[in-house]
């Protein structure tokens, strides 16, 4: 459902 | 409530402070070199002579973009990634527009009345063609009433951590691990004001900001599914995934 958010919790903080 | 040292406190603050700053898309210094660049008067007529669509798609854009920014700060906080997915999640759906109203007064100039929009300076008049005239003067009311406090950096941080940390979100599984951080997160505040020398009544104050912030949100929830009754086809193919997400 939350797949853009679910992307950028789990991305790497840059 | 277990007992935290001073220094703990400090680190608590300082680490906040540095997530802060490491994403708050623009620094101090950044906005107040372009403090003096105002829209035109022609300018103001572009935007109000928009169609509603595109300039609510517009502002859409920008509330995402701003998003992208207080997700980093959440995944910085102490604390946030350990919680379970679906309360970062509900944390995020439910706080990251109410952060960006209390980032918003760094962005305000209170004496203009007039925000950072689109690369210049933008009052009110400015948003005219989202045809949610009440929604934006409450929305830079709240934005000047957050100026007036001058909170600094550290008190801001701390304060938006202590926004995006409610505990009394509905859906949250793991309610008391989320009660735990803000916890933390309001102790800490509260010691940077102390350090800072604010007056007693300020974490008074801004315990009423948490009920303007939520009013604001509900409002825009409301106006969005208004303009959704209207243009479901806009929202649906033109505007940013993210924000549908969050707001959908």
């Amino acid at each position: 459902k939350h797949k853009i958010l679910h992307q950028l919790l789990q991305n790497s903080t840059s | 409530s277990p007992t935290v040292s001073m220094a703990e406190l400090d680190h608590q603050v300082q680490l906040i402070s540095k997530s802060h700053l490491e994403t708050c898309q623009y620094l101090r210094e950044e906005l107040q070199q372009m403090s003096w660049q105002n829209f035109l008067q022609d300018e103001v007529e572009s935007y109000q002579s928009k169609p509603r669509e595109v300039m609510w798609q517009l502002c859409a854009v920008k509330i995402t973009e701003a998003i992208q920014y207080v997700v980093e700060f959440a995944k910085r906080i102490d604390g946030f990634m350990d919680l379970c997915q679906n309360d970062q999640i509900v944390l995020l759906k439910a706080g990251s527009l109410e952060v960006i109203f209390v980032r918003m007064c760094r962005m305000f100039d209170s004496q203009n009345n007039t925000v950072f929009f689109d690369g210049k300076f933008a009052g009110p008049d400015v948003f005219r063609a989202l045809g949610c005239d009440d929604l934006i003067s409450s929305v830079f009311d709240f934005a000047k009433s957050m100026c007036s406090l001058h909170l600094s950096e550290d008190e801001l941080a701390l304060f938006s951590a202590f926004v995006l940390l409610s505990a009394d979100r509905s859906w949250l599984q793991e309610k008391l691990q989320v009660e735990k951080l803000q916890q933390k997160t309001q102790l800490a505040l509260q010691h940077v004001l102390q350090k800072n020398q604010r007056e007693d009544g300020l974490l008074h104050k801004l315990r009423c900001k948490v009920s303007a912030l939520r009013s604001l949100c509900s409002r825009h929830t409301e106006k969005l599914s208004a303009f959704r009754a209207v243009y479901p086809d806009i929202v649906g193919t033109h505007f940013p995934p993210l924000y549908k997400e969050l707001f959908g």
